[in-house]
């Protein structure tokens, strides 16, 4: 399954 | 975080502060191109949608002074010191960038939903926010040293991003493809600006083109 990157970046 | 994102977003920090400085020392908005910086208030609008989401309390922090902090330039340039500001030198067609950055987030962006095109748009948006600034520059040929300054913490940051997505890739396996390209672009466009600001600034002259 298909995940979306983390968005842990500003 | 490692070394690089947390330089990066430090530098990021510094050329807001740099701006600010700029802006209030000298009591005036010339030289600094207002549509890049209506650019980048849309730009922290549209990415930090998830504000209320908690990742920690340095994200979170951080995302609210860029918001603030860009809005607050808006105020200074178009109110404040609205009497400093040349229109007439900003002349760089800031519609087509807007139309551009939306087809693609329509068209190339992970997951179709709202918030997700409207990040990816976000993306996109930054990595040319800056051409008008630099279309300014050229166009006068010219700059304040300080105002160079403000433009390299700009580049940096975004330059030291690319060094933390390739740590990243090594160390955690983290892949964003469209952060990467978006990236990739935006520190691109720095690349003549930073080639002069170290012929010229660092050595001591005025900003000048050749």
């Amino acid at each position: 399954e298909y995940k979306l990157p983390i968005k842990d970046e500003l | 975080m490692n070394f690089f994102r947390l330089t990066a977003d430090l530098m990021h920090l510094l050329s807001i502060f740099v701006l600010l400085l700029k802006i209030q020392k000298t009591r005036s908005c010339s030289g600094i191109s207002f549509k890049t910086q209506l650019l980048y208030a849309v730009v922290f609008v549209t990415r930090y949608l998830d504000l209320l989401k908690w990742i920690s309390l340095y994200n979170t922090l951080m995302k609210i002074f860029f918001i603030a902090s860009s809005i607050y330039i808006l105020y200074l340039m178009k109110i404040k010191f609205r009497a400093t500001y040349d229109p007439s030198q900003d002349t760089f067609r800031i519609e087509f960038l807007l139309g551009a950055c939306l087809l693609l987030a329509l068209v190339f962006n992970y997951t179709f939903t709202f918030i997700e095109v409207l990040w990816t748009f976000s993306i996109y948006l930054e990595a040319v926010a800056i051409l008008p600034q630099l279309f300014m520059l050229s166009r006068t040929g010219e700059a304040e040293t300080i105002t160079t300054h403000y433009l390299f913490a700009l580049g940096a940051y975004r330059g030291l991003y690319l060094l933390n997505w390739i740590w990243r890739f090594y160390t955690e396996h983290h892949i964003d493809w469209i952060v990467w390209v978006a990236g990739a672009i935006q520190t691109a466009l720095y690349s003549d600006f930073f080639y002069i600001y170290y012929k010229k600034v660092l050595h001591g002259q005025k900003f000048e083109l050749p």
